[in-house]
């Protein structure tokens, strides 16, 4: 166990950084066992560098940086171990217009393997994405769903789902 | 291996049957505050096996049936039903499809389903298990869990890191 | 004691359901004391019902909607007590484009009173600034501030600060 | 009674000294992530008085003193001042402008300052007690802060309607 644990941490912290890295055009990140002696107990340490700035703690972090830490850390887990289905909800909200592009390219690259359903108000994210679904509640209280199909032709074919 | 289908009847604001078919690649859910999207994450969380209601938004099991609008009343029970397509190589099937359906009533009955058959929540929990689609496995992301990875309360990124080993 | 904060109660309460009613363009909400015999250590409940959906608890609401049950509650404080000065933190980015609508006509409302600061990324909120404060770090780590009159015309006089 | 004017000067990412001027209404502050607009907000929190330092994101007081960057040696003190104009109706003062100034070095000491009088912490408060504008006025809302009013897990609600009592 003791084995394996540490070769999965092994993978996720090189998944960690080089997903920092991209996140951030650059700076440096780092997963750490607080206590490297006792690997099987040991909570987990979070080091977040962006480019240009000193190495601080994680509180102090923006909004944005925040998110797209906790995104690299979870893509790196998603890598290591591939889960063929990947359910986001809402997590581009923080992030500028520059940090969701790199997002993005971070997603288009992983959905190679995994199969992305997102939950987004972004318009960049909407374009992105190879099919839309539009959830709408005409009658109050009672939601319905319409599909868009963006491969053909943007907002062509809105068929009512199910 | 990838989520071929999700229907949703009775299970929050999702009232009436509801069919997504997807595709492998990138899909986007959109829509106004209040229409139904996190719900649909709920119910694919519920079907996965997750018995927390809390981490359903809800207090009581209830919570989840669809219980009424202006002009509705609520239903008795809540269903849905994922669908994984191209599943040969990962999972120990001999079809390449398999449809998971969970129902629950306002009793608390609870029913499963594993392609028709009726199954035991276990049953279901360990098909998923190889697949790292696990109501664990936090494929499932929202906003909340930025805080709840960064701030590590209670050892969750190891618990993470665990579950993937 | 007693007599002050069930009028501060009441007035709060008022302000609230009215608060709601312009965010939700219609619904119905209350802020009630849990031990209506306790006045004085009794936890005071949220309903909040949107238009056309049967009263549930707050826990099942949407993330925006909860965003506009929480304003309706503190602006009704500002109001009851107005503050000269009201700082918001992206309180806005939850919201839908409608919503944000209505929660800007309902800052418009309490800026004759209040002056308001808002860090936001949303342009609808920036076009009802009369006044833009652009904050860059070109050089990495270090925060600078350049302003924008909006009154004159948009995007003109761009003025280093400070 | 408006705020006419804040001035940060080695406070967090805000090494060089910054004058923001503001007017009556509604000013926005924008820029892209971490260029520092809640640090912002942290410091005009700070000169009003806030002395937990987790409501600042820090867990030492020398987290808001800048603390150097790639090309920048990190400074000794941070200082924050806050102009509060047309006062005559609501504060006891003569004059119609009064300026706060919160000073820390390194070593955790603390200086305060009413329009350069040298001061204390209490004075402020007091200052500030009956405008509404004191630290724990509410008059800041962040995201975190919907949440805390909404889940309620310490009667917050009510201490809130409390001080506006
Ligand atoms: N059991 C239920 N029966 C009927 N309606 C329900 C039930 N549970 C939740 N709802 C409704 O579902 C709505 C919330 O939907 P949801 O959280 O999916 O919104 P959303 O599309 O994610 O919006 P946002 O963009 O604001 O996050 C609430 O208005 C709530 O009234
Ligand atoms: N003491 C300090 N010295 C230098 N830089 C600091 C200090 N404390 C915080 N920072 C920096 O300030 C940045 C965060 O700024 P801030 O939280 O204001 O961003 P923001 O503009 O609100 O971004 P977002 O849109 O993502 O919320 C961090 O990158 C952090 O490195
Ligand atoms: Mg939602
Ligand atoms: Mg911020």
């Amino acid at each position: 166990a003791r084995l394996e644990f540490k070769e999965t941490f092994e993978r996720v912290q090189r998944d960690f950084r080089k997903n920092f890295e991209i996140l951030f055009e650059g700076g440096s990140a780092d997963l750490r066992l607080k206590y490297e002696n006792d690997p099987l107990e040991s909570p987990i340490e979070i080091l977040a560098q962006p480019s240009g700035k000193r190495l601080e703690q994680i509180s102090l972090l923006s909004g944005g940086e925040r998110a797209l830490t906790a995104i690299a850390f979870l893509f790196a887990v998603y890598h290591t171990k591939p889960s063929p289905f990947c359910l986001l909800d809402e997590v581009d909200a923080p992030l500028d217009d520059a940090n969701v592009g790199r997002f993005l390219n971070l997603i288009k690259d992983l959905a190679k393997h995994t199969q992305f359903l997102v939950v987004t108000h972004n318009k960049k994210t909407m374009e992105v994405a190879s099919c839309l679904f539009g959830v709408t509640m005409e009658e109050p209280g009672v939601s319905k769903i319409v599909s868009v199909r963006l491969e053909k032709a943007k907002s062509e074919t809105l068929e009512p789902v199910g | 291996m990838y989520v071929s289908r999700i229907e949703i009847t009775g299970f929050k604001s999702f009232v009436d049957r509801t069919v997504i078919e997807l595709q492998p690649g990138i899909s986007a859910i959109v829509g106004p505050n209040g229409c139904g999207k996190t719900n649909i994450c709920d119910a694919i969380r519920w079907v996965l096996g997750e018995e927390n209601v809390r981490l359903l938004r809800g207090t009581r099991i209830e919570d989840i049936i669809f219980n009424g609008s202006e002009k509705r009343k609520p239903t008795g029970m809540a269903e849905v039903s994922l669908t994984l397509s191209d599943v040969q190589d990962t999972l120990p099937l001999e079809c390449n499809e398999v449809t998971i359906t969970r129902r629950v009533f306002r009793s608390g009955d609870s029913q499963f389903y594993i392609n028709k058959v009726p199954s035991r929540l276990k049953d279901i929990v360990n098909l998923l298990l190889g697949t790292g689609l696990g109501r664990r496995a936090y494929s499932i992301m929202e906003r909340e869990m930025i805080d709840w990875i960064l701030d590590d309360a209670n050892g969750q990124r190891r618990r993470i890191i665990e579950e993937a080993a």
